[in-house]
């Protein structure tokens, strides 16, 4: 695609499609939109996350990130359809121009680029990273159990062949270590969303312990608001909750540790599950897919903006 | 790839703690080599599985001797794949 327009936002696309998508995107919207790279993959894979700032010094900012594990690739497809929103709704939705005049937003879409250049090449399957453990023949680790957040916990394997292997030390894994030096080097980001897929729910912490996080009710209760507005269109049943009380206990989690920084809105959403594909949603599913979620992606950041902390 | 054929996807319900602890004693059979894409959480919390072809008998005779219900999500996964690169080819096409 030349433009963002004729870009197909109803298929699934590969790491160079992706990251071409971002260059015209920039192209497009100088003054809207940037791209950082906030570091290199195992496999030597720059690490993109793009940037929407109307102005001021680091502002007070929203992460947004999809695809840590590679397989769910509906949520880097939502990543791209959120980048286009974003340009689209900038100056036309009040509530969504209200947001971006007053914060930033950073989006990484391709969290695991390794990870998911093998879903295309390898193993459609692949959900880890790419990382080699000495002593063992099997590769990667669970981006989502690496963080230094009850790491090595329950809800997570010492197992090397585990798919939820949590590597040999917090943040060993260079994709994870990269958003883990961006937040601490921002220092002013105050809401962290990390999109997985499949099974419709919204979480907050903790995952690696009983608990309760201090904010427990207001998450509760912004996670009950975003569930509705996610809901309202086209009736997709979300649960909402904690993630050891809702799932089970994982430990080693993105948001767990980001909450554990301060960052209050921390949230992590699990999309679609028609009941019949799993992993494998249908292309056709991916714009409906992100037309919910953006509905409740505006719900946690119009409470982001309106309750500043 | 042609690894995944005939491979199933078993949508599993565990109806009690006992069930989900049971289905975490198949996630432990490592020579089954099962992939779990949603795994064990609670009771009324379904539970996907891929299972490869040569596992499939032994999985569901552990499930039904233990009168846990499952029903086939997926019947053959590499079907799938193939039709999801079918569509990715044709769009990039157009």
């Amino acid at each position: 695609a030349r433009t963002t327009s004729t870009f197909n936002y109803a298929t699934y696309h590969t790491l160079e499609e992706i990251y071409d998508f971002m260059d015209i995107l920039v192209a497009e919207h100088p003054q809207l939109v940037s791209k950082l790279q906030i570091g290199s993959s195992y496999e030597g894979r720059p690490i993109y996350v793009l940037k929407f700032s109307t102005g001021g010094n680091n502002r007070p900012a929203i992460w947004i990130d999809t695809g840590i594990h590679s397989r769910e690739w509906v949520t880097q497809a939502s990543g791209v359809w959120f980048a286009k929103k974003i340009t689209e709704d900038y100056g036309q939705d009040p509530a969504f121009t209200a947001i971006l005049d007053n914060l930033d937003i950073f989006l990484e879409i391709v969290t695991n680029p390794d990870g998911f250049a093998f879903t295309h090449s390898e193993n459609r399957m692949w959900r880890k990273t790419r990382s080699r453990t000495s002593g063992s023949f099997c590769v990667g680790v669970d981006p989502n159990r690496n963080w230094d957040a009850g790491f090595g916990g329950a809800g997570a394997s010492s197992n090397p062949c585990s798919e939820t292997y949590h590597g040999k030390f917090p943040n060993s894994e260079v994709e994870v270590k990269s958003i883990v030096d961006f937040v601490n080097d921002h220092g002013n980001i105050k809401a962290f969303i990390s999109i997985h897929s499949y099974s419709q729910l919204l979480l907050y912490p903790y995952g690696y312990k009983t608990e309760a996080p201090a904010d427990k009710d207001e998450l509760d209760q912004i996670s009950k608001s975003a569930v509705a507005a996610l809901t309202s269109l086209y009736g997709t049943k979300f649960q909402y909750g904690s993630i050891i009380t809702t799932i089970y206990q994982a430990s080693g989690g993105t948001i767990d540790w980001t909450y554990n920084q301060g960052i209050k809105y921390s949230f992590s959403f699990e999309l679609r599950d028609t009941g019949r594909y799993g992993f494998l949603l249908p292309a056709s599913q991916i714009i409906p897919t992100a037309q919910e979620t953006w509905l409740a992606l505006l719900t946690i950041m119009e409470h982001t903006l309106n309750h500043p902390y | 790839s042609c690894s995944s054929m005939r491979h199933q996807v078993l949508r599993i319900s565990v109806d009690d703690e006992a069930q989900v602890q049971k289905v975490k004693e198949l996630e432990d059979l490592e020579h089954l080599q099962l992939d779990f894409w949603r795994g064990p959480a609670r009771p009324g919390f379904p539970i996907d599985v891929r299972v490869p072809f040569p596992s499939i008998q032994a999985v569901k005779v552990f499930l039904e001797a233990h009168g846990i219900r499952y029903t086939i999500m997926i019947e053959d996964v590499q079907l799938l794949l193939d039709e999801e690169q079918e569509q990715m080819f044709a769009s990039q096409g157009r």
